[in-house]
């Protein structure tokens, strides 16, 4: 299967 | 009191329309150094990010950081109503739960205010750390518009492919197959015509086609579009809106389970 991670772990929460 | 001015207020429109599908609202987050938006999308597989900067507006004033929550289509319907001529003044006291903004025309024969109501959002910030990609492609905006709106006609993913050849774009659908190659081209005389592609590495994401179609709406807001692909990160697609700031979107790229 193919999925997209969401944004939030890609860049840390300030 | 928050008050912010600027001759050319088709960019604000631009900038709205660019924004409105992909984020139904957020903060504008305006302290004195400007205004700044920071936004993903209901799925939160991509990220906008707005920064205007004071000294970009024909006056500009903030006596305390504000965040105002905006609905973008409700914000679209009053721009709508701006002249593309027109100036435009945004303008908030401390604490308001509205927006005016102002339209006057040109010639100042007409002066129109709208309140917009604002919302309370609660929004996460996240760090959008500066880092070196290991390709990085400046083009044509209407370039990119170009291939993102031909390729979503053949299939629903891209591979983005950068290597020494060139910037491939590749799909697949029902249909059959499409491929686009853009070479480094650095021979037309104006520097916005130009394709330049700075490569470190060799590197191929996949990306969802809707997203990236979605962030071509940007283009009536800056002649090049920038971007910048790292394995295994969301792409970085940046617009420069002259003086004033710029609009990155970011979108997380494809990825097998």
């Amino acid at each position: 299967a193919v999925g997209q991670k969401s944004m939030t772990s890609f860049f840390a929460k300030k | 009191m928050f008050e912010a001015r600027i001759t050319q207020g088709s960019v604000l429109k631009k900038l709205v329309e660019a924004l409105k599908e992909l984020v139904t609202e957020g903060n504008f987050d305006v302290s004195s150094t400007g205004l700044t938006l920071q936004a993903m999308d209901s799925s939160h597989v991509c990220l906008v990010s707005l920064t205007l900067r004071d000294d970009g507006f024909d006056h500009y004033r903030c006596d305390r950081n504000m965040a105002m929550g905006i609905h973008f289509g409700n914000l679209s319907k009053i721009l709508k109503c701006a002249g593309n001529e027109d100036t435009i003044t945004l303008k908030a006291e401390d604490n308001a739960d509205t927006l005016t903004l102002m339209f006057e025309s040109a010639n100042q024969d007409r002066i129109s205010d709208f309140d917009l109501k604002l919302m309370s959002i609660e929004s996460e910030h996240l760090g959008i750390p500066d880092q070196d990609y290991s390709a990085e492609i400046k083009m044509p905006s209407a370039e990119y518009q170009r291939i993102v709106r031909d390729l979503t006609s053949i299939g629903d993913t891209v591979l983005i492919s950068a290597t020494k050849e060139g910037i491939k774009f590749s799909t697949s659908g029902d249909v059959g197959t499409a491929n686009i190659t853009l070479r480094h081209n650095t021979t037309p005389e104006k520097p916005e015509e130009q394709t330049i592609i700075d490569l470190k590495e060799p590197v191929a994401l996949t990306f969802a086609l809707r997203y990236l179609n979605n962030f071509s709406k940007a283009t009536p807001l800056a002649p090049q579009v920038k971007l910048s692909l790292t394995k295994d990160l969301p792409i970085f697609v940046e617009y420069q809106v002259g003086d004033l700031g710029n609009v990155r979107f970011f979108l997380a790229p494809k990825i097998d389970d």
